[in-house]
């Protein structure tokens, strides 16, 4: 086993997650004092430590902070909205144990959840969520410690963890008893094989990564390289599909369809409205192409790639009718952001090395199909017919809020443009005309007359 | 063949055609269904995006 200065057992940590792509993979917490067990879904697209603190339709079990005596309320309210769904719950702070995590206990920020909506989908098996990303992105400032800053303070682990999910193959949204790894503070050798490939992180606030392209069946898709960055291009354990800008999306799936073998597939297998079932017999995946990332290598002038064969990306679900199994796309399209989300990370084990700001990707063992492996990783390839930066130097992170900003700002600008030129404007020109302005005895020009 | 076997609830048009596979055999064609429990029909439902 690695150990990080003889502290850390990361043995202890291998197969610590429960869960699958579809719902999320969780880890085992317990909570306050005396302790309260929770399943805790890792999400390193956001950066709160949040969990049910009230009784929930769709939730098995809360944190009832009332028998926690070393539960402390900070008393500030606070919403969290996602892509899908949002919280509004109560920032405070309590101890925490990982049974299968680093030993100890550890005072960290927890918002207790006491209203939500579309969040805790029905049947899911987890009752709250450990947001991994930085704390720019912590609710509702940055000044809030995330649980790992916090960890990495309290227990001096090396500020790094890694990700194994082992849900390849398995139907989405099954069981639940898919299996997966949370390192925390360092990397776990046996949860990998061969080289680790490292990208630069862009811009830490969600692990942004710079693509550089993208081919499907070893075919470049030849699309300007700032298509697959638009806004971000981001490592997100708390999404389930490969979500692709509009038209990335679009392009992939015209190539999909222009090399696998099945001509004319019903649009509404590509959007998610339908699966597509073959015999029970029959296995998909011979008829569909390998998709690759091209991801900048740390030696900017070079690139690595990331694979995933349609095993990861035509998914069996548990619907199944007595002779037919059937599957969905695991890819969808997005209008903010590509997401590496379940359907990538399920073929690798991702190190998040926020101590180097690099993220890396190696072969991970648990993503093998009927005994073959469903990912690769190759490189180094060169960046020469890619640009020097794919990755827009000015980040607008909210864009709709940018666009309001600048909209209202010209407003502001242009009625104080006509207040100043009105204030400038000699008095003559200022005077409204009226009835009375109709020369006659009492007008000004008479009156000058007279004098 | 679709509504045989699937019964009513997924009946729905078939678009596919058959393809011939490298080895020349028929490439076999699938059922299209409505995931059930979908009324959205969206991708991202049965699914985390968070």
């Amino acid at each position: 086993a690695a150990e990080s200065g003889g502290a850390v057992n990361f043995v202890a940590m291998v197969d610590n997650l429960q869960g699958d792509s579809g719902r999320g993979y969780y880890l085992e917490m317990l909570l306050g004092t005396p302790p309260q067990k929770l399943n805790i879904l890792v999400d390193t697209g956001s950066s709160n430590f949040a969990v049910a603190g009230a009784p929930n339709a769709d939730v098995a079990s809360y944190f009832d902070t009332k028998k926690s005596s070393t539960y402390w309320s900070l008393g500030t309210e606070v919403t969290v909205k996602y892509t899908q769904g949002s919280w509004t719950g109560t920032l405070g702070t309590d101890v925490i144990t990982m049974p299968k995590g680093i030993n100890g206990t550890y005072t960290i920020n927890i918002a207790t959840i006491f209203q939500s909506d579309n969040f805790f989908l029905k049947g899911v098996k987890w009752h709250g969520i450990l947001g991994l990303a930085y704390s720019v992105l912590a609710k509702p400032s940055s000044s809030v410690e995330t649980f790992f800053d916090s960890l990495v303070s309290q227990a001096k682990i090396p500020n790094i963890f890694s990700l194994q999910m082992c849900g390849a193959g398995l139907p989405v949204s099954g069981s639940g008893t898919s299996g997966g790894s949370l390192i925390l503070g360092g990397i776990e050798p046996s949860l990998y094989e061969g080289e680790v490939w490292y990208t630069p992180i862009k811009e830490e606030w969600y692990y942004q990564v710079e693509i550089l392209k993208l081919e499907v069946a070893g075919q470049n898709l030849n699309l300007d390289c700032r298509e697959y960055n638009k806004e971000k291009a981001i490592v997100d354990s708390g999404t389930t599909l490969l979500r692709l800008p509009e038209k990335v999306f679009s392009a992939v799936v015209d190539a999909i369809v222009r090399t696998s073998l099945i001509q004319e597939f019903s649009p509404g297998f590509w959007i998610g409205a339908q699966l597509a079932c073959w015999g029970i017999m029959e296995e998909p995946w011979a008829m569909f192409p390998k998709i690759s990332i091209y991801l900048r290598d740390e030696n900017s002038s070079s690139s690595f790639r990331i694979t995933i064969l349609p095993q990861l990306y035509i998914q069996p679900v548990l619907e199944t009718d007595q002779n037919l199994k059937c599957y969905r796309f695991g890819i969808s399209s997005s209008t903010n952001a590509l997401v590496l989300g379940a359907t990538v990370m399920e073929g690798f084990y991702v190190i998040f090395d926020r101590a180097q700001k690099k993220v890396g990707f190696a072969l991970s063992p648990c993503a093998e199909v009927g005994g073959f492996p469903v990912s690769e990783i190759e490189g180094p390839f060169t960046t020469a017919d890619v640009a020097s930066n794919c990755v827009s130097t000015i980040s607008f992170h909210e864009p709709i809020l940018w666009i309001v900003s600048y909209a209202l700002m010209s407003f502001c600008g242009l009625v104080l443009l006509f207040l100043i030129i009105l204030l400038l404007l000699p008095p003559r020109f200022r005077h409204h005309y009226t009835e009375n302005d109709i020369v006659n005895d009492e007008s000004s020009l008479v009156r000058h007359r007279w004098k | 063949v679709a509504s045989g076997r699937c019964g009513a609830r997924f009946v729905f048009p078939l678009r596919v055609s058959p393809a011939v596979a490298p080895n020349g055999s028929l490439v076999p064609t699938p059922v299209l269904l409505k995931p059930a429990g979908r009324a959205g029909a969206s991708q991202e439902a049965g699914s985390l995006a968070l």
